[in-house]
């Protein structure tokens, strides 16, 4: 993944994609 | 709100125990640190399971690895 979208962030509510939605 | 268990996580797939972790930590992050709190809980999830269960039952424990991840994206950022 591209070290610009990291860290991927979490929202309360929505599903946790991790790393993959980077 | 129920305790989040080993047992309860042992039973979801990888991704939903690490979501069902943010859901408990989110709220206690954003306590801390209310602007970077989704960035913050996003890096604390790639930690293992077990040691996020204790950082939700220890707030020295979260609070210092908080700390940590601050200074992480303040370099990152930099």
């Amino acid at each position: 993944g591209s070290s610009i979208n990291w860290p991927p962030e979490f929202h309360p509510g929505v599903p946790w994609k991790g790393l993959q939605n980077i | 709100q129920e305790p989040l268990t080993v047992s309860m996580l042992a039973s979801a797939p990888l991704q939903e125990q690490k979501h069902m972790l943010g859901e408990r930590l989110f709220p206690l992050i954003e306590a801390i640190h209310p602007t970077l709190a989704a960035k913050i809980t996003g890096m604390l999830l790639e930690i293992d399971a077990s040691e996020l269960l204790h950082m939700l039952e220890s707030p020295e424990s979260l609070g210092s690895k908080v700390d940590e991840a601050v200074a992480v994206l303040q370099a990152h950022y930099a």
